[in-house]
């Protein structure tokens, strides 16, 4: 028996939408120490990997460990069917090919349940191996959107240097060049608005612009985002769900033809 | 130009 249970549906909801434009479906891996996702998007260029901790629920049981494979696109038509403020209730019983989707409104008056068939899906799991990573930035989420959403208008790679200093995103096209540097934050009120540097040595790596902007669909989880960022290797983007755990992306890079 | 890498390439199938 497996039974998961949030307070709110929003988060659910958000959760979804971070992962949606970049996967089909995915398998969701259920044990008692919470849900794992993890999933390369369909041309293998970017990596998802999404936990949520059990204690972070409400309720949450799971006899047996479980492997639910699941159309995203299916599941967020059930999702568009919760309030906000609805708990959600995921069920599935031991070696099941459905899961149940149950949403019950706040004053408990409403109750829709929703069965949703499950895929076998033959994923590949990866293992990701420890880095030290060169620089770590921490900033604010809605920034990192903006920056993203600004310079695909000007190129399909955007270039990120990071020194001491700062981080340099850069963008380079038919319309010429553009440059955005922020600058490690001083002092700031709100640890929420903070630009945070942890640097080793400098690092210039390239990216793609529309898988960066697919990854700030997590916008909405996080106040702050953090880059994880070493020659050669993938790009981490990290998300917190707070009090629940973390999606992270990993964007493999451009390199010099 | 730049040559886009794969995910897969950087780590190992479990």
């Amino acid at each position: 028996m497996f039974e998961a249970r949030l307070g709110q549906a929003t988060i659910l909801k958000k959760i979804l939408d971070a992962i949606k434009d970049l996967l089909n479906e995915a398998t969701f891996d259920c044990s008692d120490s919470g849900i794992q996702l993890q999933a390369m998007d369909n041309s293998h260029v970017s990596l998802v990997s999404l936990t949520l901790r059990s204690d972070g629920f409400d309720k949450f049981r799971c006899d047996r460990n479980l492997s639910m494979g699941m159309n995203l696109g299916s599941m967020a038509k059930i999702l568009k069917c919760a309030n906000n403020e609805d708990n959600v209730t995921m069920k599935a019983q031991d070696n099941a090919d459905t899961v149940t989707i149950m949403f019950e409104s706040a004053n408990q008056e409403k109750v829709s349940d929703y069965e949703m068939k499950l895929m076998n899906l033959d994923q590949e799991h990866l293992g990701i191996p420890e880095t030290d990573f060169s620089c770590v930035v921490r900033m604010p989420a809605m920034e990192f959107a903006r920056i993203c959403r600004d310079l695909a208008q000007f190129s399909e790679s955007v270039v990120i240097c990071c020194t001491k200093e700062g981080v340099k995103f850069s963008a380079s096209g038919d319309v010429g060049t553009a440059n955005i540097k922020l600058a490690q934050t001083g002092s700031v009120d709100k640890e929420e608005e903070a630009v945070i540097i942890e640097m080793q040595e400098p690092v210039t790596l390239t990216f793609a612009c529309r898988y960066l902007n697919a990854f700030t669909k997590a916008t909405p989880l996080s106040t702050q985002v953090q880059l994880s960022m070493c020659a050669d290797v993938p790009l981490v983007v990290e998300y917190a769900i707070k009090d629940l755990g973390h999606i992270r992306y990993y964007l493999a890079p451009k390199i010099e033809d | 130009s730049s040559k886009q890498t794969s995910i897969s390439s950087f780590f190992k199938k479990e």
